[in-house]
């Protein structure tokens, strides 16, 4: 059953004596069905990864971080987890997440979406879905609204669309959300 | 055209023993 895009799993993980980019490994990529639960059950899960450590799962030829040409001027719908999350959500958040890319869920506005990314961190664990370009608005409306519901998050969560320019030019990764769903 | 799948048809193929 092939799938629309062949997509690539990353894996980060965190070693600070080397650069950023030399700690970010290609681990596979997929363009069927069998063959995305073939590496999905190959790998650990989200939840049993140590702090500091990253999946990425991308389009192939876009690479997982904001540098690359068809992410620079996009942005990520960001859904941030409390700890206490990572035991009983952290995982079923993830697979719907991959499940939602590698099934086309945003119908018409598919082709904006550029992969989606965990971050397993002390603080508290993020996802993250990665589109092509902040300003068209009718898209990441689309995409955020399909992929709250998908997630399963109740109409009082609010999760927060932020541009990839906004948040590397803040410190502390709190960059304003450009849209809400 | 489109290969669009929707959850319940991806998770049918989770645990499905992989074709040799």
């Amino acid at each position: 059953h092939p799938l629309q895009y062949r997509w690539a799993l990353w894996f980060f993980k965190n070693d600070r004596s080397r650069a950023w980019q030399d700690n970010l490994h290609l681990v596979a990529k997929v363009n069927t069905v069998e063959d995305f639960w073939a590496m999905y059950s190959h790998v650990k899960l989200a939840s049993k990864l140590s702090s500091g450590c990253d999946y990425a799962l991308f389009k192939d030829g876009i690479e997982p971080m904001w540098e690359d040409n068809r992410n620079k001027r996009g942005g990520r719908w960001l859904v941030s987890l409390a700890k206490q999350q990572r035991h009983i959500e952290l995982d079923r958040l993830w697979l719907e997440t991959l499940l939602c890319l590698i099934g086309e869920s945003f119908e018409e506005y598919n082709r904006e979406v550029c992969g989606a990314v965990v971050n397993i961190r002390t603080k508290g664990d993020k996802i993250a879905v990665w589109t092509s370009e902040a300003e068209n608005q009718a898209g990441v409306l689309h995409i955020g609204h399909v992929y709250k519901e998908r997630l399963g998050l109740s109409s009082k969560t609010i999760i927060g669309y932020q541009a990839h320019a906004d948040t590397a030019a803040k410190s502390n990764s709190l960059a304003k959300n450009k849209f809400v769903v | 055209g489109k290969k669009q799948y929707d959850r319940e048809f991806l998770l049918d193929f989770q645990f499905m023993p992989a074709c040799i």
